[in-house]
């Protein structure tokens, strides 16, 4: 039996915390924390990877100090788009979704496409179509988006060229 | 961006990440972590993979699949793949993060970005830190 083990980033920056908020900091630990939580008392129980995967995943997207789920940064228009993939090592079968505004649970979509879709990759209004018929919830895309992540775009928008894409990511 | 790679009690691996991309993105842009073997990988012959980081050179670095292949095919171990891949992907100028795990339970991540958060728990060991 392999000993399990469960690894999670919750990004990576161009600043070691790249916030106003003095908090952040505590919060983005215990984010983390309770992400490996939830995939590690799957893996305990003898689960599944990709479910411990999903799972951890889940945590981290519902977290608003990450840039995943709500919290995500803004496009140049000012609103949420949202990208995720799942991958079984078992057998390679995996899904990823792409510019989805109104699916709140962007990894279980992938995974849904993983498990029951025809395809690899949805992209688009149309895949939060497909997530709306497999019944996965759907917000506004007001949802996702924080004060923070507002203030960020306004800074990014002024500094025009000059503006460092990984700052916030 | 976020990720979780996961080795489970039978040896198999998985990955999973997911993003808002980067802030003011134009034009339907898509970074990595949606590609399959650029930013999410996983193949129980190698490893479980996440990325993140920027976005575009790990597309053209096919990063994720390439740990798994530097493993599968040139014999390197875990870590060493993952610093190849960073190191390679800093020679056409990306920076970012990696973190991996293989099917003996082995974990490895690295970063060339100055902070990264990250975490780690197993059976026995249990650590999460803001670098």
């Amino acid at each position: 039996m392999t000993k399990w083990r469960i690894v999670i980033h919750g990004g990576a920056g161009s600043e070691r915390i790249a916030h106003h908020d003095p908090t952040h900091e505590a919060r983005a630990l215990a984010g983390l924390n309770a992400a490996l939580d939830a995939g590690a008392a799957i893996l305990a129980d003898g689960g599944s990877a990709v479910d411990a995967v999903e799972a951890a995943a889940r945590v981290l997207e519902e977290d608003p100090c990450f840039n995943a789920g709500r919290g995500s940064v803004l496009t140049e228009d000012g609103v949420v788009e949202l990208d995720a993939a799942i991958m079984d090592g078992r057998d390679r079968r995996a899904g990823a979704v792409a510019g989805l505004r109104t699916t709140r649970a962007p990894v279980t979509l992938a995974r849904r496409l993983m498990e029951q879709g025809p395809h690899v990759f949805l992209a688009g209004v149309a895949a939060d179509r497909f997530a709306a018929k497999a019944g996965i919830e759907q917000v506004g895309n007001d949802f996702f988006v924080l004060p923070e992540r507002r203030r960020q775009l306004e800074e990014a928008l002024a500094a025009g060229n000059d503006a460092d894409p990984i700052k916030y990511g | 961006t976020i990720g979780a790679v996961a080795v489970d009690t039978h040896g198999h691996v998985a990955a999973a990440t997911s993003t808002g991309g980067i802030t003011a993105k134009r034009w339907g842009r898509i970074g990595d972590s949606p590609l399959i073997g650029a930013g999410t990988y996983a193949d129980d012959r190698a490893a479980a993979v996440s990325a993140t980081g920027s976005g575009e050179y790990f597309i053209r670095a096919v990063a994720a699949h390439e740990l798994a292949a530097r493993m599968r095919l040139g014999g390197e171990t875990l870590q060493q793949a993952l610093d190849g891949v960073l190191a390679d992907l800093e020679g056409i100028g990306g920076k970012g993060g990696l973190i991996a795990v293989a099917p003996d339970g082995e974990a490895a991540w690295g970063f060339t970005t100055p902070a990264m958060y990250r975490g780690m728990a197993s059976a026995d060991d249990r650590c999460v830190a803001i670098y």
